[in-house]
């Protein structure tokens, strides 16, 4: 696992999210509950937890969105880059953008949501890009059962590093 | 026996994508005008092929061979993959 420099990290034990907009390739009520899912496998682990809210500025602001879309960091049409999100801290910190060229889905077919919702949140609470190719935080998208999937080994030590591991 | 096949060069196609893929992936400070900076430093441009191989566990040639071609166009999260 790695570390952005000077390791940025959530001050908080409780961070917010809000979904700003959805993506017409899903429900709304399977993004919510996807993005939920994609969270609790690093509240599972770590002692932090995410709330979810409709109104005002949340800490992690998550968007559909293609081509430019205002962060210097426009979106390359399908395929290529799939997502991006922004480490901890004020402002855009922790902000979570993917793509809405893609095809968002919750199987083996186009980009699966969760997997690549859980890899941007990872980012959002302080992860790097892992050299590990079997951990959720290695740069490219390979699709693999979401079915009971847990947080490799590597994420969970890259995670707990930063901040200490969930008391149960 | 000789073990050799025959190679073929990247096209110029392929070689401004590589280009902009190492300067959008493993530039740590972020300079994105690939056509302008790299042309200007060949040797720059192979260290940072040499990173990304080494990255990705590929042979590491500072070339841009099929096997390096092929993870750069595998689709990706859009963050750089040197920290910063």
């Amino acid at each position: 696992y790695a570390h952005f420099d000077n390791r940025p990290k959530w001050e908080k034990t409780v961070v917010t999210y809000r979904i700003i907009n959805y993506t017409p390739d899903l429900s709304q009520g399977d993004v919510d509950a996807t993005i939920a899912k994609a969270l609790q496998l690093y509240s599972d682990v770590i002692p932090l937890d995410f709330k979810q809210i409709y109104s005002g500025t949340a800490d992690i602001m998550i968007v559909f969105k293609r081509r430019d879309h205002g962060d210097f960091a426009p979106f390359d049409g399908q395929s290529g880059v799939l997502a991006h999100a922004f480490s901890p801290g004020e402002g855009h910190g922790g902000d979570t953008h993917f793509d809405e060229d893609e095809t968002w889905t919750l199987t083996s077919g186009g980009a699966n949501l969760f997997l690549v919702a859980a890899h941007e949140f990872g980012h959002a609470l302080g992860l790097a890009h892992s050299q590990v190719r079997t951990a959720l935080m290695y740069p490219t998208y390979n699709y693999v059962n979401t079915e009971g999937y847990k947080l490799p080994d590597d994420d969970i030590q890259g995670v707990q590093a930063i901040y200490g591991i969930r008391e149960t | 026996l000789c073990g050799a096949v025959p190679t073929t060069s990247p096209s110029q196609e392929e070689l401004s994508k590589a280009q902009d893929y190492l300067s959008q992936f493993f530039s740590k400070v972020g300079v994105s005008a690939p056509n302008t900076v790299w042309r200007s430093s060949l040797d720059s441009f192979e260290e940072t092929l040499r990173k990304m191989q080494d990255f990705y566990d590929l042979e590491v040639t500072g070339q841009l061979d099929t096997n390096t071609m092929d993870v750069m166009n595998r689709p990706r999260c859009g963050f750089t993959d040197v920290s910063q």
